[in-house]
This record gives C-alpha cells, structure tokens and sequence, in this order.
C-alpha cells in the first residue's frame, strides 16, 4: 500500500509540473510534500507561480487562476492514475478566452480515454459535445430532459 | 467500462422516470439556471454512496426526495439507477452490463440494489474498485467545488491523491 | 439608533420581496426575523422560493438561483437606503442569458442614481458601461490600464 | 457625491503610479485572468479602511505591496489615493474636492492622509460617515464574496442592514 501511495504522489507531482506549464505559460508549479521525511504521512503543498509573475502565495492568484491551478491538479491526477468516467459541473466558469481555449485543448485530450460528462453555460465547451441533453423546468416544477443531439449535428464551426 | 444509462426517479426536481443513454464519449448537458443539471451530477454522487447530505446540498437524506411543487404532490421515495458498460469485462463479473441502484424512502433507510438484488454499499464499492469507477472525490467535480483542493489542508488534498492510488 | 435600524430592516424587507419577484417571476422571498420578539436582537433570515417550486431551503437551490437571491438581498439594501457608489465584481458569473437580463434591468435602475464600478468578462454587462477601462499584465509582471473608451463607441447595438 | 479618481503605486501588481479618472455613471473594467482588476476593487477596499488581510487574499499587510517580478524589484512602499468630488457640498467639508490616501510599509505600519495631511482612520470615516461612502460590506462586493450574505449566520446578516441603517 505505502509503495502505491509513493508511486502514485511522484507520477501525479511530474504530471502536475507539465500540466501547469501548459496552462500557465512560462509559469511554474509544484507539489511538495510538507513533510519530506515521512513521505507516507505528509500532506501535499501546491506550489503555484504564473508567467511572469513572482508571487507564489495560492490566496494572492486571481479567481481565474485560481480554477486554473486547481484544474493542473485534478488533471494531473487524470494523467497519472486515469479513470473511466471524469463528471464535471461549471468547472470553467471563471476562465477568460485565451484560457477557456487552454483547459479545452486539456480536455480533448482526455476525452480520447475516458467517458466525460460535462456541465456548463459556455457555448465553446458545448461544441466538445458527441452528446447535448437539453434540461428544463416543467409548468408543474419537475425536472426534464427535452432533447438528445448526436455528434455530426451539434459540431460546431 | 463505460456508462451506458442514468435513471432517476422523485429524486430531487426529477418527480418523473427520467432516463439520459450515454455514448463512451463527450455528454455535455445545459440548461437554465435551476432546471436540474446539478441535481443529475448529485444522482451520479449519489448512486456511487455519497453519504454527506452536505455534499447533496440537503439538511437530512430525505431532502433528495422530490418535495413536490405547487402542481404536484411531493414523493416518497428517490432512486437512482446506474447500468455501466461492461463488454470489455474489466469488472470480474460475467455480465457485459452490470446495474446499480439507489433508494431513499422518507424514512431515511436507503437500500442498495447490485442486478436488482439488495446488497450492501460495500458489496458495490468492492465490485468496482479495480474499475476506477467510483472514486468520486477526485473524478466527480461539483458545481462550486473546483477550489476545494487548493482551499484544503495539506493533509486533506493528499486525499485525493490516495484514492486514486 | 433602534429606531434607525428597525425602521430600515423594515424598507429592506419590503424591497426584498418585491425584487425577489422581479428577479424570481412567480416566485416569493421573505425576509424574517428570527426572534420577532426582540427586533433590536434578532437574526435575519432568507426565505427564497423560485417560481414553480416549493422548495424553500436555501442551500438546494442551484447555482444560479443563489447568485439572484444574494443579489436580490443587496439590490434590496440598495433601494432601502441609496449609497453613491457600488462595485460589483464578477458577480453575474453564474447566470444563464435570462437571468442576466434580468440583472442587468435592474442595475441600470442603480446606475441612475449612483456612481458603478463594474469587473466583468460578460459581453452584455460591458455595454453598460460609460467608460471602459481595459486592465493588462505587462511583460515585466505589472499590471497597466490600457485604454479608456467614452459612452458613444462603446454603446454596442 | 461620486468618485473622481483612484491613483495606485506600488499596491499589489501595480508596480508604476497608474490613475483611474471616473465619471458619475458606470465603469467597467475588462481584462485577462490575472491582469489586476480584482487588485483595483481591492485598492478601494484598502482606502476605504478595510484591515482583514484575508479579504485582501493576503497572510500580512505587506502582501498588498507589489513584491517584485522577474523582470522588475519589490517596491517597498504601496499607496492609494482616491479623489472624491463634494462640489455638491454633501460631506461637510468647505472643498469641492476630498483627497483621502493610505499608505504601508513593508515594516507594516499603515499612514492614512486627508488631503494630504496625515490621519487616523477616524477622521476618514467620520467625515464620510454621512456621505455613505465607506460602508464596503454592502457597497463593495469582492469576487467570490456574493454569496456570502447568503451563507452567513442570521446575526451576521443582521451587520449588512445594520452598516446600511
Ligand atoms: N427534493 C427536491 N424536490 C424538488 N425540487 C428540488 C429538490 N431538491 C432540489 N430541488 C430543486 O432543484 C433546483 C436546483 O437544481 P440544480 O441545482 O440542478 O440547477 P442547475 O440546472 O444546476 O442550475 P444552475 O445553472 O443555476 O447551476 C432548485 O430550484 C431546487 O428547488
Ligand atoms: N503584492 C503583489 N505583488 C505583485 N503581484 C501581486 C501582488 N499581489 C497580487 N499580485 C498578483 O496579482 C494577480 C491577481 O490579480 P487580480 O486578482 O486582480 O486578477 P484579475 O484581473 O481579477 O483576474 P480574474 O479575471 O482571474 O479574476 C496575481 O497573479 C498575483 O500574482
Ligand atoms: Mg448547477
Ligand atoms: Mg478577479
């Protein structure tokens, strides 16, 4: 057990280093354990410096940054340990253009491997859909799922 | 592995048998504000043993039941039904589609169902624990929840870490 | 002074019901107190319940629906007792197009009466401005304003 | 009564002496994730009297001092100044124009000044007292921060009618 936690936190720290240069250009980002004697026991520090910046402090980033570091993290454990299904509800809501396009292109390349199930408002995440399930309020203030489009018809642009 | 269908029924704002098929690729499901595209990721948390009423956004577990609206009488009981894909026979079952379910009656008791015959909770976690399906901190993403890995304690964000160990 | 809070806890909760309605069509708010014996004491609590629903508990509501009943609370506080200047930062994030429409009505009524400094990256609520000041990172990590366009250009549409 | 113009130097990431001049009506600020537009509302926050270095997302009052970057040095001195225009004689002060300013050092002591005499914090919001200006729990609201009327406690809802009162 203590071997596949070790292993597990090593792959998920240089995923997370690769992730976050990714998202944050010319940025850097590291996971460190706070206490580096007791591998085992130790709790997990994020490093999280953005291009061109010095400030490293998590509470100093911006609401934007802030989704996308947390983004590096989730997604470095994706890599590392991937699953089957991945289900995630507004994560991107807080994402400028440039940035949106970023966790995209991220997404994509999960999508490859695993099933996902996506929430949102943006109509760029939208067009990753192969599925689109339209939700509304009845008159009778119950729930319903209205429509189901197939991939050749949602792509688009 | 992969889910095949989502069923709810009088769980939350579902009042009706609501069934969503999926495709192994990308579902994407929109909506206005406050139409139910949470309350279906909370069925998915759910029927995988989420037992925090917080984390359902409810006070008691008979909150998810749906609590009826000026047109309609409110329900006694929520369920939830989850068939995953299984022709590639990752989870060791001789089924090529295995089916879980969830039930709350007002009372609060829950029952699980594995192939329609109740079973534990454990009995489910058991069965998919080679899958990967199941470990929900990290691959369930809640609406508002995203910051909670940066937010946590150091101690706490190795959590997610060790589940998907 | 117990005159001076009792009397505007009393506008603030008339407000409220009335804009929760107008941001909640069909719906009902209520603020409450909860110990009506001791006025002067007592805590204030939000009843919101959205339009075809019966639901009242404040945390099942959705995303959405709690950024309107929050906004709903300060916008009543607004109309009870005018300040000159607000800043709102960020704050539509959560809205789908209807219910941004529906926010942006209201704010306008604000914007008659009082100085709003607005952070967005909402297309729609950029229109609103009279100003517009665009906020860029340089290469050497400082932040710059960039450019101050006047009412006329940027009325869109 | 409305806000003529806000001046920065050396407050968080603005490094160069950058001034904002308002109109009465509406601004809006644009920009990428990152820019420095949540640093403006917090400059505001920051003149207007706010001491929580958490709702200033710092750990101590010099993080709000720009703290250098690749390419330039940490300063060691942050300043705001904001103009506010009184020519229609609201705040009982003979001037047309108020000038109040807040500075630190990184030694952490604060210099708060009115019209560029130094003084406390008192005095600023006494005069403004009147005015309305400076009450930020409820004209002010921070990103992230509006539901926090919501999720507060009852008591604590209470304090945002109260400021207003
Ligand atoms: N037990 C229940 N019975 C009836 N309705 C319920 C129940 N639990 C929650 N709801 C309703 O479900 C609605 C919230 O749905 P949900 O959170 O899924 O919305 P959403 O589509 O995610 O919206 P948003 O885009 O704002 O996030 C609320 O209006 C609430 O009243
Ligand atoms: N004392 C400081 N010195 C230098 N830079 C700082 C300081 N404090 C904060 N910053 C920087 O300011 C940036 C955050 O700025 P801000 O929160 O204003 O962004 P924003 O424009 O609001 O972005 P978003 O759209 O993502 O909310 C961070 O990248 C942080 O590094
Ligand atoms: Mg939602
Ligand atoms: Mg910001």
């Amino acid at each position: 057990m203590e071997e596949l936690y070790a292993s597990a936190f090593r792959d998920v720290a240089t995923e997370f280093s690769g992730l976050f240069a990714e998202l944050f250009p010319g940025g850097e980002g590291r996971l460190v354990l706070t206490d580096p004697d007791d591998p085992l026991g130790s709790g997990v520090d994020v490093e999280a410096r953005p291009g061109r910046k010095r400030v490293k402090r998590l509470t100093l980033l911006s609401g934007g940054e802030r989704s996308l570091a947390a983004l590096a993290f989730l997604f470095a454990i994706f890599r590392a340990r991937p699953s089957p299904f991945y289900l995630m509800d507004e994560v991107e809501a807080a994402l400028d253009d440039v940035n949106l396009q970023r966790f995209l292109e991220v997404m994509k390349t999960f999508a490859e491997r695993s099933q996902m199930l996506i929430v949102t408002h943006q109509k760029r995440t939208m067009e990753m859909a192969d599925v689109l399930y339209g939700v509304s309020m009845g008159k009778d203030g119950a729930s319903k799922v209205i429509s189901q489009r197939l991939g050749a018809e949602v792509r688009i642009g | 592995v992969f889910l095949r269908s989502l069923t709810v029924r009088g769980f939350k704002s579902f009042a009706d048998k609501t069934t969503l098929e999926f495709t192994p690729g990308v579902s994407v499901i929109v909506g206005p504000n406050g139409s139910g595209k949470s309350n279906i990721a909370d069925a998915f948390a759910w029927v995988l043993g989420e037992q925090g009423v917080r984390a359902l956004r409810g006070a008691q577990m008979s909150d998810v039941i749906f609590a009826g609206s000026p047109g309609r009488p409110a329900l006694g009981l929520a369920e939830v039904k989850l068939v995953i894909d299984n022709s590639a026979g990752l989870i060791p079952v001789p089924a090529t589609e295995i089916e879980i379910s969830r039930a709350v009656f007002r009372s609060g008791e829950s029952e699980y169902r594995l192939g329609g015959r109740p079973c534990r909770l454990l009995d489910i976690q058991e069965l998919l624990s080679d899958s990967g399906l199941g470990r929900a901190l990290h691959t369930i993403v809640s609406q508002g929840h995203l910051e909670d890995v940066l937010a946590a304690r150091p101690e706490e964000r190795r959590q997610f870490i060790e589940e998907a160990a």
